[in-house]
């Protein structure tokens, strides 16, 4: 019921049916798979360039990063994913209409540290958590 | 354009992308502002030069705090010893490890009173703290003051600094003190002077209208009260980076949850 129908957007050759015809057929699958697979993607905020530097004392910004990418069927290339994305996929290739694919989001976030003036140019150092992607993976 | 968050440069080659618009740059800063945990942009005067001794203080507790990524005091405590413990000490640097937030305060007392012949060597310090954000708990505060070496006046002298809260004004008499420390010091001694003053924080922060700022004096040996700077203590008109200031370690106290604009 898995390889049933397929959707008609959806001519990437990620699908069971492709995947289970052969070796060629899965390492083509792999290389395409290596493009648009879920991973971290650089982004830097730069406090500098938001014409921030007055009242910002340090950093001048952040690599805070973004998670992007597809959470395709088999998800052994996807390292991170958890054990409910692969769940998740399953119940998405059986119910496609009605079922997401698992997301692509950050699964390690780390804390940083701004440095600031308030308006009674008091400074402040505060933590703040979640702020930078170290990794992504599929959920 | 260049000046907008998403610089092409950092993105990858096949990821569409395009200039901000103003009214989105705008709704960007205000998006960067909320996951700061601030309503609007801050307005900082500084008047007074940007780097006196508070934000110095502070800026080494940053570089304290960004150059690890580990967790544990010990950490903290080689890098107190081995790099730099010019301001922040390894006091500091304890009360750093249990902190999520610290806040340094600038002296707001810009002209000295006329008071009484008995307090007329006292100075007064008042510090602003009601801009402290919403759920955070007062762990530890300082009051630091510097010290500068006097011995061509004072040869082997000692002093006796005295630290008060100012509990209460009145209009015709002198104000009631609260005696929170003292010490003796000599006159060859230099560097930075901390005085616990956690407690009255707190006091402060839970009844703002009691915060009538400090009052510290100056004995010599033989009981003379003496202007604070001819012990060496540095005041409004010392140098920059050795201005005396408050600072304060915080913990959240509650759940933060940013509510929908």
């Amino acid at each position: 019921s898995v390889g049933r129908r397929r959707q008609p957007n959806r001519n990437r050759s990620n699908s069971p049916q492709e995947a289970s015809k052969g070796s060629t057929h899965t390492a083509d699958y792999n290389s395409s798979d290596q493009k648009t697979a879920c991973r971290k993607h650089e982004l830097y905020v730069s406090f500098r360039e938001l014409g921030w530097q007055d009242w910002i004392i340090a950093p001048e910004g952040y690599a805070a990063n973004y998670c992007d990418g597809e959470c395709s069927f088999p998800l052994n290339a996807h390292m991170n994913a958890t054990n409910h994305a692969i769940v998740q996929t399953l119940v998405h290739l059986m119910n496609p209409e009605n079922v997401p694919k698992p997301c692509c989001a950050p699964t390690k976030l780390h804390a940083i540290s701004v440095l600031y003036y308030d308006d009674n140019s008091n400074v402040i150092l505060k933590k703040y958590k979640n702020m930078v992607v170290r990794a992504c993976g599929c959920h | 354009g260049s000046s907008s968050v998403l610089d092409g440069s950092e993105l990858q080659p096949n990821f569409m992308h395009r200039r901000l618009r103003t009214q989105e740059k705008r709704e960007m800063q205000k998006e960067i502002l909320s996951i700061l945990g601030l309503n609007h942009r801050p307005r900082p005067h500084l008047n007074s030069g940007k780097y006196n001794s508070a934000p110095l203080f502070m800026l080494d507790l940053y570089n304290s705090m960004s150059t690890e990524e580990k967790s544990d005091v010990d950490q903290y405590r080689s890098l107190f010893t081995t790099t730099r413990p010019a301001l922040a000490s390894l006091h500091d640097a304890e009360f750093l490890h249990d902190s999520d937030m610290v806040m340094s305060f600038v002296n707001s007392v810009e002209n000295d009173r006329e008071l009484s012949p008995q307090r007329r060597h006292h100075k007064e310090f008042k510090f602003n703290l009601s801009q402290i954000p919403e759920g955070e708990a007062i762990t530890a505060a300082e009051f630091r003051i510097y010290k500068e070496c006097v011995t061509r006046t004072f040869r082997n002298e000692t002093f006796l600094l005295s630290v008060f809260q100012v509990v209460w004004e009145h209009p015709d008499r002198d104000a009631d003190l609260f005696l929170l420390d003292t010490r003796r010091l000599w006159a060859a001694e230099e560097g930075w002077l901390e005085f616990d003053i956690t407690a009255t924080s707190n006091f402060w922060v839970m009844s703002p209208h009691h915060n009538l700022g400090l009052q510290i004096s100056v004995e010599t040996s033989s009981g003379w009260n003496i202007n604070p700077k001819e012990a060496g203590l540095v005041g409004r008109d010392g140098a920059l980076e050795k201005q005396p200031f408050m600072v304060a370690f915080f913990k959240v106290s509650e759940v933060r949850t940013r509510t929908a604009r």
